[in-house]
């Protein structure tokens, strides 16, 4: 799990599965299984209720990715809940029964699969809305070379500046989020460095204004802004694969 | 066994309603 919110929601009832998946196998003891209707119950109002939500955040969602990726999750979920149903009805007629066990576990599964698809899922649509700040940074970035008036590094700054701290933020927040210390890292640097470069880049432009008012050392100058605008949007180009990253990387850590 | 299947699916319905409420804050 990559992030803390997910790992804390899911990583509990994994190790339940995973444990009642080695008893099960391991204790075939023949044992009466307990009447299981009313958890079972329980389940299935909770599965449809997270259904229902489920359908409404898709159908109120523009991210066609997530519009994509959550029904079939969902119907995972729905069949799962179903196993459990049957299993709990085979087990009212035959508390022995072994299928209805192999049904429970299987059920079970489902339903973790299901929700942590979910959650991924949602996950994911939400690192897609920070990259859409992050580009939108890049946007501006990409105009800096019109700005040659003082008026026009007024304007520009004045749009640049809102846009540059909801990326920071949001970036900020996300890298609390994450497990991988790593990706954190990679995270605060580029981070940091987009924070150093930002007075920079300004002060940039404003010696290319002047040099261009003056006719004095142009070239230098915006050769000078320009690599501070290549490396700004270097660092939200990695910004933006980082985030992406989910897997963990063996090599990172060695 | 026993204790462990109703245990286990108490959780699961805990675990779908936060799963409910994580994609709900999402959403909002």
């Amino acid at each position: 799990f990559h992030t803390k919110i997910i790992e804390s929601i899911l990583e509990p009832v994994a190790q339940q599965v995973s444990r009642l998946v080695i008893l099960h196998e391991e204790a075939e003891d023949g044992n009466a299984m307990p009447d299981l209707a009313q958890p079972v119950r329980v389940v299935k109002l909770a599965v449809d209720n997270l259904v229902k939500v489920g359908y409404e955040t898709i159908n109120g969602s523009d991210d066609q990715i997530l519009k994509q990726d959550m029904p079939p999750a969902l119907r995972r979920v729905e069949e799962a809940s179903l196993f459990l149903l049957d299993a709990s009805a085979m087990l009212r007629t035959d508390p022995y029964s072994g299928p209805a066990r192999k049904k429970l576990i299987e059920g079970s599964r489902g339903i973790l699969q299901g929700t942590s698809a979910l959650l991924l899922a949602s996950d994911e649509s939400e690192v897609r809305k920070i990259i859409r700040v992050c580009k939108s940074v890049l946007e501006y970035l990409a105009i800096t070379e019109v700005v040659d008036r003082m008026d026009d590094l007024v304007t520009f700054v004045k749009n640049l500046s809102p846009v540059l701290t909801k990326m920071t933020k949001e970036v900020d927040n996300r890298e609390k989020e994450l497990t991988h210390q790593v990706h954190r890292d990679m995270l605060i640097r580029s981070l940091d460095q987009v924070k150093v470069l930002t007075p920079v880049l300004i002060s940039g432009i404003k010696i290319y204004i002047t040099a261009n008012q003056s006719g004095q050392g142009l070239k230098e100058a915006q050769n000078s802004r320009d690599y501070t605008v290549r490396k700004m949007s270097d660092e939200i180009h990695e910004i933006i694969r980082v985030l992406q990253l989910t897997t963990y990387d063996e090599e990172e850590w060695d | 066994l026993r204790v462990g299947w109703e245990q286990l699916l108490t959780a699961i319905a805990r675990n779908i309603n936060e799963v409910e409420n994580q994609i709900l804050t999402r959403d909002s």
